[in-house]
């Protein structure tokens, strides 16, 4: 564990906390794309097969337990308790153009050609484009609630301190995980128009509001 | 065969 590592799982856990917090507070999900967070359901459920297999650490498997547990939660809001403030018409994505291609990419490029090792490589490329059916909507919409910025800013901050992670383990462990790395990159490319938004905007009391 | 990162990152 490094501090990069530390710091990213805080921003992850704070983006799930921020935005269980808006749902609950507003008792809305509106501007909440659903299937992002079916997305990110499926990124997780398929990434922590081994929860019961393969112990790392307390932390690990408690920051799983929590990862799951609120995702899940979250899908329950947005499509049963507040479904009458979900969106449905603006959360339009396609998610099949995105877990077709990444499902297909996971067997082709992966470290080791078996189960478990490719479920986890096509959690690792579905979590990098998992993030567009929320863009997309945001872009649809034309604005984002200031509290929804806040959670796209610490979602987006948790794979970028990922990348500081990986650069900091490849020096001092010499450890290197090419395919993570790509999709953290890719991942957090996706966030920069929205990072820049959001600082250029949200930082100075503003709204976000697209040209719609 | 080339070396297989334990996945200990969440």
């Amino acid at each position: 564990m490094n501090i990069f590592r530390l710091c990213g799982d805080m921003s992850h856990l704070a983006a799930i906390i921020i935005l269980l917090l808006k749902m609950w507070k507003t008792r809305s999900v509106a501007g909440i794309s659903g299937k992002s967070q079916i997305l990110f359901a499926t990124v997780f459920t398929a990434r922590y097969l081994d929860l019961f297999t393969s112990f790392i650490s307390i932390y690990n498997t408690c920051m799983k337990v929590f990862f799951i547990g609120t995702v899940y939660f979250t899908i329950y809001l947005i499509y049963m308790k507040f479904k009458a403030t979900y969106d449905s018409n603006h959360d339009s994505f396609r998610v099949e153009f995105l877990i077709v291609p990444v499902g297909g990419l996971a067997f082709l490029v992966n470290h080791e050609f078996a189960p478990l090792e490719i479920i986890w490589t096509f959690s690792i490329y579905l979590e990098s484009v998992a993030i567009l059916p929320q863009l997309f909507m945001i872009s649809k919409t034309g604005e984002a609630e200031t509290i929804t910025s806040h959670y796209l800013f610490a979602l987006g901050s948790y794979r970028a301190l990922y990348l500081c992670n990986w650069i900091y383990r490849y020096y001092a462990e010499g450890f290197f995980d090419l395919i993570a790395v790509v999709a953290g990159v890719v991942q957090t490319i996706l966030y920069c128009d929205f990072f820049y938004l959001y600082i250029t905007k949200v930082m100075k009391g503003k709204k976000i509001s697209l040209p719609a | 065969d080339e070396f297989v990162p334990r996945h200990d990152e969440l």
